[in-house]
């Protein structure tokens, strides 16, 4: 299984919507 | 050309690379409800950042980090013997002392437990759904933590979950391990892949994420045998997919919704949101899948990877072969090696002009820039299912152990199968 680390997620607004099964990504998102 | 050249790549101080002593928060997102600060574990925003004899080198958090992967592939083995070609006493065998399958490039978050509250400082985990941490008397063993340790008899909302509750085994799926009973109480036990694990009651308990958010009858676990350094947290915060995990057990409130933005270096803080206050208007959305030896791990869908604006050649099937997952605890990338053979061979193709350096550990291109005071990096982007583009920022390219060695932060799996 690959994986997306936590390495590659730095500064992304990372969000889980676990309801609808699905997961968004925003650049930018810390600042 | 040039305008086009300079369109994708990063260019930045070199200086920048490595974090500064000073704490210089950066979220943005606390002002919004049920939002908590993410700081680096290490980073000197932490409270646990004034334990330095224990921070780990970068090559032992790389170390870390392969022992948190083989976990992953034992518990995913594990859940279907047979579907896999993982030995399972490899990852048995790795010692406890390197710390545990949290790992050492993790984040956490300060939350309050009990009736009056006591502040934690928990490892918030993507990867794992039991929420856990250290409890008075420590019956067996706790490992020594930045907190004082949770006592149960001093929070007036505390109680234990009896054997014959349901909700007692619903340990089996969320810990992978069958509940027990000690004097009618529910005992859960978490092992991980290094040795390294958690034994107690089974509790609940008020939990308070902000002081606008308190959450009644948390179920969590109450250790009272805990074993791996876990860099001197309190513990672990499940944000797994498992009934047991904080989403779960929170979804009439927040409906199963949770945001985060981990911090560009350990000097600067995230933040992790539950509920929908904190979403970009800018965000874009991929399907979560699910990953059938293991339900509880978010499952994504890689279609495609770009170095310096240019997708490479790469067959779907390399991607959906083995599936792939997003995990907060584990620090670097695993890609399938036909596809990180592409991406390194166009990563060092584009950085021709710098001097390479030493391999570390599991990340094999490496560049020395002590002689550079700027550098440029090509840019990388990730694709997901439904022609989602992620673009990598630039603190999220590299690995950096020192200026003279500074590594592409991607590594590949052993079989594109895995």
């Amino acid at each position: 299984t690959g994986i997306f680390g936590n390495t590659q997620q730095k500064t992304l607004q990372v969000l889980y919507d676990g309801a609808a099964g699905r997961l968004g990504f925003s650049t930018g998102g810390c600042t | 050309a040039e305008s086009h050249h300079l369109q994708h790549r990063h260019t930045i101080q070199v200086s920048s690379l490595l974090p500064s002593s000073v704490c210089s928060p950066a979220a943005q997102a606390l002002d919004k409800k049920a939002s908590l600060p993410v700081v680096h574990k290490h980073g000197p925003c932490s409270r646990l950042h004034q334990d330095k004899a224990n921070i780990p080198t970068p090559a032992e958090v790389l170390l870390q980090d392969e022992a948190r992967v083989k976990s992953i592939r034992s518990k995913l083995a594990k859940i279907y013997p047979g579907s896999s070609n993982v030995e399972e006493t490899d990852a048995a065998t790795l010692p406890a002392k390197d710390g545990s399958v949290v790992g050492s490039g993790n984040y956490i978050v300060t939350v309050g437990l009990g009736t009056p509250k006591k502040d934690l400082s928990l490892i918030f985990d993507t990867g794992s759904d039991i929420t856990w941490t250290q409890c008075q008397p420590c019956v067996r063993s706790c490992y020594k933590q930045q907190d004082p340790i949770f006592s149960p008899s001093q929070s007036s909302t505390y109680s234990n979950i009896s054997c014959t509750s349901t909700v007692c085994n619903s340990l089996a799926s969320a810990t992978g391990n069958s509940p027990g009973c000690s004097s009618s109480t529910c005992v859960y036990a978490i092992q991980y892949g290094d040795s390294s694990f958690s034994v107690g009651f089974f509790a609940k308990d008020t939990l308070t994420l902000t002081p606008s958010d308190v959450y009644n009858d948390f179920l969590f676990g109450c250790g009272q045998n805990n074993r791996g350094l876990f860099g001197g947290s309190a513990g672990l915060l499940g944000l797994g997919r498992d009934k047991l995990s904080l989403p779960s057990q929170t979804a009439l409130k927040y409906k199963k919704f949770f945001s985060y933005c981990l911090p560009s270096s350990a000097s600067s803080t995230g933040f992790l949101t539950f509920g929908d206050g904190g979403a970009s208007k800018s965000i874009k959305f991929t399907t979560l899948s699910t990953i059938s030896q293991g339900s509880s791990f978010y499952g994504i869908d890689i279609t495609g990877i770009s170095v310096g604006g240019q997708k490479l050649s790469i067959a779907a099937s390399v991607f959906t072969a083995g599936g792939a997952i997003i995990d907060s605890g584990t620090v670097i990338s695993r890609l399938p090696p036909t596809a990180y053979a592409a991406l390194k061979s166009a990563f060092r193709k584009q950085m021709s002009q710098y001097p390479m350096a030493q391999p570390l550990s599991i990340l094999d291109t490496c560049y020395d820039f002590s002689k550079y005071s700027s550098v440029s990096f090509p840019k990388i982007s990730f694709f997901f299912s439904g022609g989602v583009e992620v673009p990598i920022a630039a603190k999220g390219v590299f690995y950096v152990s020192s200026i003279s060695q500074v590594c592409l932060g991607f590594a590949g799996n052993s079989d594109d199968s895995d």
